[in-house]
C-alpha cells in the first residue's frame, strides 16, 4: 500500500493499541496546528534530550519522575487594568482529561520572572488563582516552591501539583487560572504599559507529567497475592516454569 | 530428557551443533518516521530502530532461544503426529521502549514513552 496517507493504512487495524492511540492522537497533516515555537519548543527538546539518548532510547538516569509530559498552552492572556505597582496579566490553561490509564503525579508552571516590555524592566511572579467564598478576591495563597529553570535564568519553574490536582478530579470543563503579575523593579508605578505586544507565549507555560497506571495495574493482577514485592523487571521469568 | 529426542529426530541441526545462518534470529532495521509518514507530528526523534526477527525454528529448540515448553511440543506435534500444524514461529521476545516528542492535535507538545516499540531479542513460540 506505498503511496497510500499513512492514516489510512492504520485504519487496516484500528484493534492494536498503538495505532488506536496514534489514529486518536495523531494530528491528520491538513488539521496539523502550528507547533509550538520558541522557549516552549525549546524547553521540551532540552527535556527530551536529557531524558533519552539519540536512538530515542529513554535514559537509565533520566530524573524525569513521569512516563509522559505534557507542555500546555495559555488559552488567552487577558490583561487587568492597572492597580497600583502591579501589572496583572491573567492565564488560562485548559485540562484536557487523559486516556484512563495515565495519572497526574506533577504540575509546574514554567514563567519568565524578568521580562523587558519596551523600556521598563519588570520582575514578576505566578500566583494561582483561588475562589475563596462567594466573591473571588485576588488570592495570596504562595508557598508553592520554586526554582530556577533548567533551562534558562530568567525563567523560574514553580511547582503546583496541589492545586492543580485539587482541579483535575473536579467534573466538566477544568481550566487553570493563574495570574502573572509584573512590577517595574523600581517599585514606581507603570504607565502606558503594552501587554498587548506580549504573546502569553512568551511568559508563561504549564508542565503537566503524568504516569502510565495501565502497566502496574496489570502486573498486579496477573500476580497472586503476596508475590508482588518479588516482582523485578522480568516478571515473564517469574511466571514461566524453569525447565 | 533431549538428548533421547534428537538422537531420534532427524535434521539438519544434528548435522551443525552451531546456530545456522537461516535460523531464527534478530535482524538489525531502521527506519525514519518520514518513511511512516508520521514527521509532521513527531519531533525527535527522527530514525526509529525497530528491528525485526526471522529465521527458521529449529527441530531442536535450544535453551537460549527461550522458547516456551509448549513450543517444543508443538515442534513434535508437526514432527511426529501431524504436519498441518505450523512449527513455531521467530518472534520477538523482549522488547525496549522509546521515548517519543510529538505535537497533539490542539498544538501541545508532548514527551511520551512507547513500551515494547524495539524488539531486543527473538524466540520461538
Amino acid at each position: 500500500k506505498i503511496g497510500q496517507p499513512s492514516n489510512a493504512l492504520m485504519a487496516d487495524a484500528p484493534s492494536l493499541p498503538l495505532i488506536r492511540e496514534l489514529l486518536e492522537g495523531a494530528p491528520g497533516k491538513q488539521q496539523r496546528k502550528p507547533p509550538v515555537l520558541g522557549h516552549p519548543l525549546r524547553y521540551m527538546l532540552e527535556l527530551y534530550q536529557r531524558s533519552a539518548d539519540a536512538r530515542g532510547r529513554p535514559r537509565e538516569n533520566r530524573t524525569i519522575g513521569a512516563t509522559m509530559v505534557r507542555l500546555v498552552r495559555p488559552l488567552a492572556d487577558v490583561a487587568r487594568p492597572l492597580r497600583g505597582p502591579w501589572n496583572i496579566q491573567t492565564l488560562d490553561f485548559p485540562l484536557r482529561p487523559n486516556q484512563v490509564a495515565y495519572q497526574l503525579v506533577q504540575a509546574t508552571v514554567v514563567y519568565r520572572h524578568q521580562l523587558h516590555l519596551a523600556r521598563f524592566h519588570l520582575s514578576c511572579h505566578v500566583e494561582p488563582w483561588v475562589q475563596k467564598g462567594p466573591t473571588n478576591h485576588f488570592p495570596s495563597s504562595g508557598g508553592y516552591s520554586s526554582k530556577p529553570s533548567m533551562l534558562y535564568k530568567a525563567w523560574t519553574e514553580m511547582d503546583i501539583t496541589q492545586h492543580v490536582q485539587r482541579l483535575w478530579n473536579k467534573k466538566g470543563r477544568r481550566v487553570l487560572r493563574l495570574y502573572f503579575m509584573c512590577q517595574q523593579q523600581k517599585g514606581s508605578d507603570i504607565l502606558e504599559l503594552q501587554w498587548h505586544g506580549t504573546s502569553s507565549l512568551d511568559t508563561a507555560f504549564l508542565l503537566l507529567y503524568f504516569n502510565d497506571t495501565h502497566e502496574s495495574v496489570q502486573k498486579a493482577k496477573l500476580l497472586p497475592r503476596g508475590l508482588e514485592e518479588f516482582m523485578d523487571d522480568d516478571s515473564s521469568l517469574l511466571l514461566r516454569r524453569t525447565r | 530428557q533431549t538428548d533421547s529426542i534428537t538422537s531420534g529426530v532427524p535434521g539438519p541441526f544434528r548435522e551443525h551443533d552451531g546456530l545456522k545462518s537461516n535460523q531464527c534470529s534478530l535482524h538489525p532495521f531502521q527506519v525514519s518516521f518520514h518513511q511512516l509518514g508520521w514527521d509532521h507530528w513527531i519531533i525527535a526523534p527522527h530514525l526509529y530502530t525497530p528491528n525485526y526477527c526471522k529465521g527458521i525454528c529449529p527441530r531442536v529448540l535450544q535453551y537460549g532461544l527461550n522458547s516456551p515448553n509448549h513450543a517444543i511440543i508443538q515442534n513434535l506435534v508437526n514432527e511426529l503426529v501431524d504436519q498441518s500444524i505450523p512449527q513455531p514461529s521467530c518472534v520477538p521476545y523482549k522488547y525496549v521502549p522509546i521515548s517519543i516528542l510529538l505535537v497533539e492535535a490542539n498544538g501541545s507538545i508532548l514527551y511520551k514513552e512507547y513500551e515494547d516499540m524495539i524488539a531486543q531479542s527473538c524466540t520461538c513460540r
